[in-house]
């Protein structure tokens, strides 16, 4: 079990690094293995030791791999490395978001729906969520909930549901790419 | 292999069997609030073998079956099924496509099908994370929980890859 | 002490049902006191009684309301009363921003802001909230955050706010309302 | 009574002072994700006396102070100063203008100052609540928390109706 996951946690490793180079350009991510004593915890029982101070471990080095967890550390472009905590709406978002795309490419499951994961993201980061998504729906299926109109533009295929005058959920339509364009104009009909 | 559709019916908002058809590719699914989006993502979550309420936002798992509405009378039962597309073999199953259901009736009693034939929980939880899909390939984000994994202890962040492995 | 507290709560309650009949046009919401003994709990120690059968006590029957709880239930236009965990993101928003304004109506604070509070809501909501927020702006002041077009459009006064290449945020401009038209159409620059 | 202005100085992502003068009516910020638009509702929370440190989103309350980027070294003391118009005596205090700062040194000393004049913690948060400016006014939405109100339970929501009582 053990060799199965090292190998694993080194590929999703690899490709997290990649997603944040290109999610947050001029920036770093980097996971690391915690050590292996249980971390230091404050009176709320909140670990201490997020973040830089843990000594990265090459995975295949140590035989007790199988207890330790995964800490993420990210280094926003012309920032310093900071606690996740501190991060904005934004960032924790690409940052999750990255940690799940890292973890496709590494294993990719056969269809992902995301529900408003763009909500907090400014317009050129949805672009670049969007690029990502258009890179990969050839490997897996994106069914994708949301409100931006940035994002209906990417469909191949768009759903409209709303809600009857008897209180229940209807479909309302379902339009392929090619009439997708066209029907966008009316969008507000359904917001 | 990718999810072909969806068919809910006593779900939720979905009093009446409403049923989505899928395409591999990106498919977006737009509509005011509290239309019945996110149900969509619930009646997924929940056909695959989801066992906690609050991860459909209820407080019991009663909460999924139609409560009924200004008009309508409540339903007895709630039934989801998902069709997946198995070409790829991806399943150990010899069918090209996999459906799994899922049914709850009022007084609790529930039962899970795999191509229309009654199975156990444990059959549809195998029969899925063969293809890939267990609980923690977090395939299914749900509406404001895209950072949740930030939140978690680094322990807790071993699982997403264990599962993965 | 206990005047004040039911004199308030009345007055927050009649303000709720208000705000709730003009952000969800159709619907109706009420502010309860729920009973005396402490609610049942299930195993999670999740409240059990939450919702529907508390029957309401109107403030001033009851000399030991100082320790009763308030209950919030909603009923979202030809829809059935339901525990608040089923609402929709968009309604749960709605549903606490009405509370917040139900209070603000009660007893207004000098200044509220508000951080992407409309990130949920499609654009009819946004705009019953954008509504709400111009008919009150002469009674508070209000600074919102936001990365919605529709909402920097009622700006009195737009701020626009950036991260320099020092790695440390700038106060990029602050535009009054005759020239904030122009510069939306620039806006895009910002984001 | 109005916010007429906030000035900070090495706290958070302000490493160099800035300064918003902000008008009665309605005042819009916007700005790319990481500008530090939720760091000015921060600063704004900080300076009213905010005493935990998950409330301005750090560990320690030492995080609030400027740590440094590629280019600057980290400060050594966060100061945040807000200005209250007083025109309309709300205050019970006898100046037209309530300036209220505070300072938090690397070493975990701090300071408050009313008009400049070095006071307590107590001072600050009972003449804010004189103002209806009480930590329970809920005033101040921070981002992703609005519907808090929802997740609390029915006893913790009193204390919004007894702060504004
Ligand atoms: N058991 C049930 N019976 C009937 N209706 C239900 C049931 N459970 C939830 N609902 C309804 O479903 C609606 C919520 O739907 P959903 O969360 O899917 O909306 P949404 O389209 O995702 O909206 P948003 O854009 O605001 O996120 C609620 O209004 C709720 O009343
Ligand atoms: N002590 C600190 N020193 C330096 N920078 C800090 C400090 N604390 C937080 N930051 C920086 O502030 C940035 C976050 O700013 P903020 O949360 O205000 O962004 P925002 O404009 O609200 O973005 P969003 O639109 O994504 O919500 C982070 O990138 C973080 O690195
Ligand atoms: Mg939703
Ligand atoms: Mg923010």
């Amino acid at each position: 079990i053990e060799n199965s996951f090292a190998a694993t946690f080194a590929a999703v490793r690899d490709h997290f690094a990649d997603v944040i180079a290109t999610l947050f350009p001029g920036g770093e991510g980097r996971l690391t293995l915690t050590r292996e004593e249980p971390p230091e915890v404050d009176e709320d029982g909140e670990i201490l030791d997020e973040g830089e101070d843990s000594e990265p471990v090459a995975a295949a080095e140590s035989p007790r791999v199988e207890r330790r967890g995964i800490e993420i550390s990210v280094k926003p472009p012309r920032k310093a490395v900071r606690s996740l905590s501190l991060l904005s709406g934004g960032e924790r978002s690409l940052v999750a978001i990255a940690f799940l795309f890292a973890i496709f490419l590494a294993r990719p499951a056969p269809f992902y729906i995301l529900d408003e994961v763009e909500a907090a993201l400014d317009d050129v980061n949805i672009d670049r969520l969007l690029a990502m998504l258009k890179r990969y729906q050839t490997r897996t299926q994106f069914i994708i909930i949301t409100h931006q109109k940035r994002t209906m533009e990417v469909a191949d295929t768009l759903y409209g549901v709303t809600m009857g005058p008897d209180g229940t959920s209807k479909v309302l339509s379902r339009k392929m790419k090619k009439d997708a364009q066209q029907e966008m104009a009316d969008e507000d009909d359904l917001e | 292999m990718f999810l072909k559709s969806v068919k809910a019916r006593g779900f939720k908002s979905f009093a009446r069997s409403v049923e989505f058809a899928f395409e591999p590719g990106i498919t977006v699914v737009v509509g005011p609030n509290g239309s019945g989006k996110s149900n969509i993502s619930d009646s997924v979550t929940w056909a695959m073998g989801e066992q906690s309420p609050t991860a459909v936002r209820g407080n019991s798992m009663q909460d999924v079956i139609f409560s009924g509405s200004d008009k309508l009378a409540p339903a007895g039962m709630a039934e989801v099924e998902i069709l997946l597309d198995n070409s790829s073999g991806a399943m150990p199953i010899e069918f090209s496509e996999v459906l799994i259901s899922r049914r709850l009736y009022r007084d609790g009693d529930g039962a899970y099908f795999i191509n229309k034939s009654p199975c156990r929980l444990i059959d549809v939880t195998e029969l899925l994370s063969d293809a890939g899909l267990g609980r923690n390939t977090h395939s299914i984000i749900s509406q404001g929980k895209v950072d949740a994994i930030l939140e978690s202890k680094p322990s807790e962040r071993r699982a997403y890859i264990e599962e993965a492995a």
